[in-house]
């Protein structure tokens, strides 16, 4: 292509095959390419124009941080499907606010399946905070126990576990709701993020994942795991895009450190990698 | 449904609904759209596309009394042709016989493990199931409680971080205990982590493993077609055991993964109960992924 040169079909193609081989989706793929030629981009000005658009799906959603005040208990919720990364983004993120000097307390919600609870301690301790964790405990109980204690004991930053669960399962579902809704009550000035946290490799499942979790339980953040494999997170923009919500974390590694508050640029750059 | 709009591409063309080139392509396009829209990787889905173009042409759909159901039904037949024969048996004819599972993080490897220890005991084998992640926290005592549970044989070596080593012990361990196949449980690991790999490459080298088994979780995107190629290419995988499939994912990653590596799908898992993993059927899969 020489600059400032009009862009020809197969080109178009090459950048639908991008943008699909990112999991944007194929409406999203194709309604990108059509503007494109609707507007008669040429090829100097594609990235730019593309990176435009990309920003301005994004800003479909709110543009938010992740919720923190540190004169507040700020209580994070983590939900999702299997093995999505929610017990290892968890790990992470109360290394992170270790770090900062909050007093943290993770909480072992997922009391169902096997070594889950030992998992979450290991990272407790690998992250140097407390952890409540009691066999056989009731999930919802134990998110009320800690918000609790997280009063008496002048904890700032209280993270929940739950199990993983796929969006079709009705009575997990309702599980989750029955949690979210205990949390709910218990909250009276604190801070409350519910974080969806989505495969990064996954595809366009995410998005009925994103529709059926918000629905349940008012999802108020995305955190998007994995992304330091070969698949893009394109997910991300459909999701943005139909239900508004905004993505505050990504997920880059399996060590404590590999996580990041996500930037829109930084994020749309990688596209183009 | 597919069904549904090509059903709806045919008749808007109002010529006593037959098949025109017109209509053709649309039809196409709303394949493809079906196929991208269910995960199926791009370059599959090309070629697939073209591989229908070329039996539409050919057969006649053009004078069929029903061109919209001929259409599906030739999509159909070809997604289950490609999807590969029904029942690819495991190999286990040594003794003992060794299984590695191997894939992405997160994919159901450790839970599919126990499945497919279920399985084996069923038919009248004596699995032992061996903890080879030694970097996952708690993934082995994930593994030992698994095997617990469902009165399955356990090998683990807890402060041991070489994996080929405690292979090794793993086998000394099978053969006191007369076990008779042995699954390896690895940890999950990018295809593009070349220690990783490297890592199992050399318990290829050590051990004659009769199954290499790829897990791969159903609800994967676009890079099913990469990731399986590249697993295949270094190491050469005998077989893939689709997870999750118990949810409302289309699950297109399958055509991508037999498509490309011409591996059989031979085991699937439907749940996060340890039962006996599930034989895969090829013409269930491309209902699924048409849906
Ligand atoms: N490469 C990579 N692996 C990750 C990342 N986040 C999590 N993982 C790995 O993904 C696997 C699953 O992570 P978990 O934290 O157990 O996921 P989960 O959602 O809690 O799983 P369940 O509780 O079983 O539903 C583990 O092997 C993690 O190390 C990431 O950002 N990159
Ligand atoms: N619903 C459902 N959940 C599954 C299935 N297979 C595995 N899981 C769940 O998916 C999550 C991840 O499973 P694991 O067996 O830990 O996955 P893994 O591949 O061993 O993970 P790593 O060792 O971290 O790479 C767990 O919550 C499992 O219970 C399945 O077929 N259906
Ligand atoms: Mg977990
Ligand atoms: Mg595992």
């Amino acid at each position: 292509i020489t600059n400032d040169d009009v862009i020809n079909e197969y080109e178009f193609d090459d950048i639908e095959s991008m943008l699909i081989k990112a999991d944007l989706g194929v409406d999203l793929s194709v309604e990108l390419v059509e503007k494109l030629k609707d507007k008669k981009i040429k090829s100097s000005q594609l990235k730019p124009f593309l990176k435009e658009e990309f920003v301005n799906i994004l800003n479909n959603a709110p543009d938010e941080k992740l919720k923190f005040d540190k004169n507040k208990i700020n209580i994070y919720f983590v939900v999702g499907v299997n093995g999505a990364g929610k017990t290892t983004l968890i790990g992470k993120l109360a290394n992170k606010f270790k770090k900062e000097g909050q007093k943290v307390l993770l909480v072992a919600g997922d009391t169902f399946r096997a070594a889950a609870e030992e998992q979450l301690d290991i990272w407790s301790k690998r992250a140097e905070v407390d952890i409540l964790r009691e066999d056989k405990a009731d999930s919802a109980s134990l998110a009320y126990r800690a918000i609790d204690s997280a009063r008496k004991e002048n904890y700032n930053v209280v993270i929940i576990d739950s199990a993983g669960r796929l969006q079709n399962k009705f009575n997990l579902i309702e599980e989750l709701k029955k949690i979210k809704n205990v949390i709910a009550k218990k909250i009276e000035n604190d801070n409350l993020e519910t974080i969806l946290v989505l495969d990064g490799t996954q595809g366009q499942n995410g998005l009925n994942q994103a529709m059926v979790f918000n629905e349940a339980v008012d999802i108020s953040a995305i955190a998007i795991t994995k992304l330091d494999g070969t698949p893009k997170g394109g997910i991300i923009f459909s999701i943005a895009k139909t239900l508004k919500l905004p993505t505050k974390l990504i997920g880059i590694g399996e060590g404590i450190n590999d996580i990041k508050e996500f930037n829109k640029d930084e994020f749309i750059s990688a596209l183009f990698d | 449904s597919l069904s549904e709009k090509l059903q709806q591409i045919i008749a808007s063309t109002g010529k006593n609904s037959t098949l025109t080139d017109d209509n053709i392509q649309d039809a196409l396009r709303e394949i493809r759209r079906a196929l991208l829209g269910a995960d199926v990787s791009l370059n599959v889905v090309k070629s697939f596309i073209s591989s229908i173009k070329n039996k539409v042409v050919g057969e006649k759909v053009v004078e069929s009394t029903n061109p919209s159901q001929t259409l599906i039904k030739i999509v159909n037949d070809e997604l289950t042709n490609l999807l590969g024969e029904k029942q690819a048996p495991l190999k286990l004819d040594t003794n003992p016989s060794i299984i590695m599972m191997l894939g992405l993080q997160g994919s159901g490897k450790t839970t599919s493990a126990a499945k497919l220890a279920l399985k084996l005991k069923k038919e009248g084998k004596s699995p032992l199931l061996v903890a080879l992640d030694v970097y996952r926290p708690a993934a082995i005592l994930q593994l030992k409680t698994l095997a617990k549970d469902n009165n399955i044989d356990f090998f683990s070596d807890e402060n041991n971080s070489d994996v080929v080593d405690i292979a090794k012990k793993s086998l000394e361990h099978a053969q006191k205990n007369n076990n008779t196949v042995l699954i390896f449980d690895t940890a999950g690991r990018l295809q593009i982590d070349s220690d990783m790999m490297a890592e199992l490459m050399l318990l290829s080298h050590n051990f004659k493993i009769n199954e290499k088994l790829l897990v791969v979780d159903s609800m994967i995107g676009q890079a099913a077609l990469e990731v399986a190629l590249d697993f295949d290419e270094q190491l050469g995988i005998d077989g893939v055991i689709l997870t999750k499939l118990d949810g409302d994912t289309k699950g297109g990653c399958a055509l991508s993964i037999v498509h490309a590596t011409k591996k059989p799908i031979k085991l699937i898992a439907t749940g996060e109960n340890i039962v006996p993993l599930e034989d895969f059927h090829p013409d269930r899969m491309a209902n699924r992924i048409l849906g």
